[in-house]
């Protein structure tokens, strides 16, 4: 529908639900999502990255959605 | 929050490259 594979929708879903200021780490992703490698999580997140979709807080680790708030 | 200024004035900056980037993306459709 968004033009997103499942598993990048997935990982923003996860992103856009947490609403603490410096946002979601990549080990709360793979928490949530344990069938996913953390290297697929990764790719959705640089890809998500690259089309504006979420972006990087304190480090390169933690990532909001530009769709919260 | 437990943010420093600093990390506050870096993820807004982040906040609205992102949101430029979406805009582009979107235009480029």
């Amino acid at each position: 529908v968004n033009g997103l594979t499942a598993h990048q929708s997935q990982v923003l879903n996860l992103i856009k639900s947490c609403h603490v200021p410096e946002g979601m780490s990549l080990q709360d992703l793979k928490l949530q999502l344990h069938s996913m490698s953390m290297s697929t999580i990764k790719q959705a997140v640089e890809f998500l990255s690259s089309e504006g979709h979420i972006y990087s807080t304190v480090d390169d680790d933690h990532y909001k959605s530009t769709d919260a708030e | 929050s437990g943010l420093t200024e600093e990390q506050k004035r870096r993820i807004e900056e982040n906040r609205q490259l992102a949101l430029a980037r979406r805009a582009e993306r979107l235009a480029a459709q």
